[in-house]
């Protein structure tokens, strides 16, 4: 169990949280 | 056999016998999800956090939103009275939450916050020591070491700088805060642990 964020579907939730601030930057 | 999800970022302990595991897991996830959101959104406004690359910044969410929510929750947890607030605004006691299988995990957490909530620290404070907690160079899967490491060095002199600065005669504050970090992990790997009998279960 050495991930256990994306065992929870924490990275999921973290990534799209996160998308439209990557996305600004990339514009 | 009843089952008991005594996680406070539940909205109750209770959980509905004839739901499913996976109806069990989607409910509580729905119940935490809002509160990751705030984590992110706070790593965002840390000034040099959207600087990192995209799966430092990522890797850093996953290893640490477990003990920024235990920083940010504290005060959920009352020592005075031994109750837990869970999300959906209900109070629980320990000794209620023992009968549901609360273990060790359970009073370590009740021990962090009483010290933590006992610095009487500011927000401004708590926020910076917030951000000190997320930002660390030492978790799993960081590509980039050297800029999360000078990052987590920035951070940690400005928390120094404010809590010199607010607290001229309690100079210990800053070396609590700092030990902190290693209880923090402790609790995290202890959580882990009890997700993994979670899951098993």
């Amino acid at each position: 169990f050495s991930d256990p964020a994306s065992n929870l579907g924490l990275e999921d939730i973290i990534r799209k949280a996160l998308m439209g601030n990557l996305e600004e930057r990339q514009e | 056999n009843r089952m008991h999800l005594v996680c406070p970022m539940n909205t109750s302990p209770h959980v509905d016998p004839h739901k499913s595991g996976h109806e069990v897991w989607e409910e509580f996830s729905h119940s935490f999800t809002p509160a990751v959101r705030e984590v992110v959104e706070f790593a965002k406004k840390i000034p040099g956090f959207r600087d990192l690359s995209q799966p430092d910044q990522v890797s850093l969410l996953k290893a640490g939103t477990f003990e920024v929510l235990v920083v940010r929750f504290a005060s959920l947890f009352d020592v005075k009275d031994r109750t837990i607030t869970f999300l959906g605004g209900k109070k629980y006691s320990v000794d209620t939450l023992r009968a549901m299988g609360a273990g060790d995990l359970l009073n370590s957490m009740f021990d962090f916050s009483e010290k933590l909530i006992n610095l009487g620290l500011s927000e401004e404070e708590m926020s910076l020591f917030t951000a000190v907690v997320l930002v660390s160079a030492d978790r799993s899967g960081i590509e980039n070491v050297n800029s999360v490491e000078a990052l987590q060095e920035t951070l940690i002199r400005a928390l120094r700088s404010l809590i010199t600065k607010n607290h001229p005669n309690e100079s210990a504050i800053f070396t609590k805060l700092l030990l902190k970090l290693p209880d923090l992990r402790s609790l995290n790997n202890m959580h882990s642990e009890q997700l993994l009998a979670f899951k098993v279960h």
